[in-house]
């Protein structure tokens, strides 16, 4: 592969909440982070994966701060938008690798996943683009993470371990 | 906001494939990226939002030329996943909005949002960080979708317009 993985990060200072069983229809993105805007929400990552029978979830990785004002307001929007429900979870912990072309060929993804897998490491939200592959883990497992993708892409000796709370 | 929106950009030559129904357990990531990852297959977009009762989908973004053999890699895995389905769809664009900070607060993201609203355009996935957010909508809409955030962000006389096929 050209792909060379530069660093890889840890952050624990997150929290993941989704609203989950949304229309999939116009607007409805529009108006949840319409509501989540005007609160001034800290938004680190937005994920909206495939729906089924025009339902969907919307996902996002936000400051660990702001999960309890985040959660009523997706609350508070829930009834109007038909949602299922609203998942949250404070104990998660975001790690990422960087590099250019990353995402590009899928090897470097597969070779990230197995270094987590390889220690029972959950992988609960996945986010990549061209420079980056950020997975949400629990919070327990963020340094073992760390220490996997580290290893996995030999890391150590560049010195590039970035620890984020 | 502080973030300033610096330019948006259109991808046409794009499909969007998802492996839907898998256990949402270690290892199941690392075996459908280490399948794709043997054939070569590229990669632009990798999306996994929350699951439901230990089983998620995960959503891939990938040049439309490798469409054919991503869908037959997957259905390979298919049985042995136990998943549900394979869903794909060669019929698709991705309009993305470039800046610096720009899903960090979530005012920038529901403008982009209410601009596609606003024509009716739908969002199929979104995938975001912190300098980028990527909406993939319908093909026959890529360029409506484009113009609509070049509106609504005042692009146009920055002359950012870029088009992929
Ligand atoms: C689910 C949400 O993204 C919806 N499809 C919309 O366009 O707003
Ligand atoms: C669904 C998939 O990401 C699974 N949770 C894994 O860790 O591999």
């Amino acid at each position: 592969e050209k792909v060379v993985v530069t660093g890889a990060t840890l952050n624990k200072g997150i929290a993941k909440v989704a609203i989950c069983g949304v229309p999939d229809r116009p607007g409805v993105a529009a108006r949840v982070f319409g509501a989540l805007a005007r609160e001034g929400i800290n938004v680190r990552l937005i994920i909206q994966s495939v729906g089924q029978e025009k339902v969907t979830d919307i996902s996002l990785v936000i400051g660990r701060s702001f999960l309890k004002q985040a959660v009523k307001i997706l609350e508070g929007l829930r009834a109007g938008l038909k949602a299922r429900e609203i998942q949250s979870d404070g104990s998660v912990a975001e790690v990422s690798i960087v590099g250019s072309g990353v995402a590009g060929t899928a090897g470097v993804a597969s070779r990230m996943f197995r270094a987590l897998a390889r220690r029972r490491i959950n992988i609960q939200l996945i986010s990549s683009s061209e420079i980056r592959i950020a997975c949400i883990v629990d919070a327990a497992s963020g340094e073992r993470a760390l220490r996997a993708v580290h290893d996995e892409f030999q890391l150590y000796r560049l010195r590039r371990r970035l620890v984020a709370a």
